[in-house]
């Protein structure tokens, strides 16, 4: 998975994501947004699979947004003792859902997701709807590891996470932070909107017409794409995608 | 081929079992219910340590008590509208869960 928060020159928080995953053709097929309502008004918003509950993209609107990227430490068993032994130990999904539901503020959801003790590692990436907030929260089982905060008044005017520790080096055979790194400097600050964070996410790498076979933005197990923007709740869309057409 | 995907409602003031019935009944849906069968099946055997699967028969015989709601109750929702086991519902809803390692 790939995600990035920025914020553009005039302030606004823009939050992107591509949700890479095997059984692509699969998911593809039953990817869908879901408008979760009370009393007629939706309450938050995210990008599901019929049959799955939890969320792993989604949107408070006017509020904050959210998104999971995977982060593989440890070994299996270590999750399931967690789910076993520790009865406060949520699932990343549901989490994400019930901060959705119940944090009120940005910084309600930040600190829900820094340090609800979870069954396995995860990142959450998290966009506001005011200046500077955005922010990776690298988690382990039972608390946050980091969390890196965007600082536009130094010039962190983005932050990015695929699958790897943001303060280590990607592996090489699978470095997507790099080309993602590269197209949010081309675009730049006073470029960003929807349509260039959908842009970013689609970069691909080319030899002319020729599309290379690396790892990159947009790569085979991409599955969908979503662009929102929290204190613009109606900009919140998914496309599904296929990047082998 | 960048399609938009569909969007559904979900009526919170219904009861867990019911939120997902509208996605359900959509015949857009229906029509993918004996794909996502089979789909789901396979998903199972290749993602879940095969070691974990007691545990998931353990929770799903007491949903209630090892899952809050609404999730549990969404879950039998899902598996009555859908025909699909519970069991495998479960197990899908675990999935970043069991693989995350």
């Amino acid at each position: 998975c790939t995600s990035i928060v920025a914020q553009d020159a005039k302030g606004t928080i823009w939050h992107g994501r591509n949700l890479d995953y095997g059984f692509g053709d699969f998911l593809r097929n039953i990817t869908v947004m879901l408008d979760f309502q009370t009393k007629g008004q939706t309450l938050y918003t995210s990008t599901s699979y019929l049959g799955y509950v939890g969320a792993l993209t989604g949107q408070r609107p006017n509020k904050f947004t959210i998104t999971v990227d995977e982060r593989d430490q440890g070994a299996w068993w270590m999750n399931a003792l967690e789910a076993l032994l520790n009865k406060k130990a949520s699932l990343v999904s549901f989490l994400v859902r019930e901060t959705l539901a119940e944090a009120d503020t940005y910084d309600v959801a930040i600190q829900r997701l820094a340090y609800t003790p979870l069954i396995a590692p995860v990142y959450f990436i998290v966009g506001g709807a005011n200046v500077a907030e955005g922010a990776v929260i690298t988690r382990d089982r039972e608390s946050a590891l980091d969390i890196w905060t965007m600082n536009p008044a130094q010039g962190r005017w983005f932050v990015l996470e695929t699958n790897y520790d943001h303060w280590e080096e990607p592996p090489a055979d699978d470095n997507r932070r790099m080309p993602t790194m590269k197209a949010m400097n081309t675009t730049g600050q006073a470029g960003i909107n929807a349509s260039s964070m959908f842009q970013v996410s689609s970069t691909r790498p080319q030899f002319g017409h020729v599309v290379l076979s690396v790892p990159h933005v947009l790569n085979k197990g991409t599955t969908y794409t979503a662009i929102m923007s929290a204190a613009q709740p109606q900009v919140y869309n998914t496309w599904v995608r296929w990047p082998e057409g | 081929r960048d399609v938009p995907v569909k969007r559904y409602v979900v009526n919170l003031d219904a009861a867990p079992e019911e939120h997902f019935l509208p996605m359900c009944q959509d015949p857009d849906i229906l029509e993918l219910i004996p794909m996502l069968k089979k789909d789901a099946k396979d998903m199972i055997t290749s993602l879940v340590p095969e070691e974990v699967l007691p545990l998931v028969d353990i929770l799903t015989a007491d949903l209630d008590q090892y899952l809050p709601q609404p999730f549990a109750g969404e879950m039998r929702g899902i598996a009555n509208c859908t025909g699909i086991d519970l069991g495998e519902i479960v197990i899908l809803n675990l999935a970043y869960d069991l693989t995350a390692f």
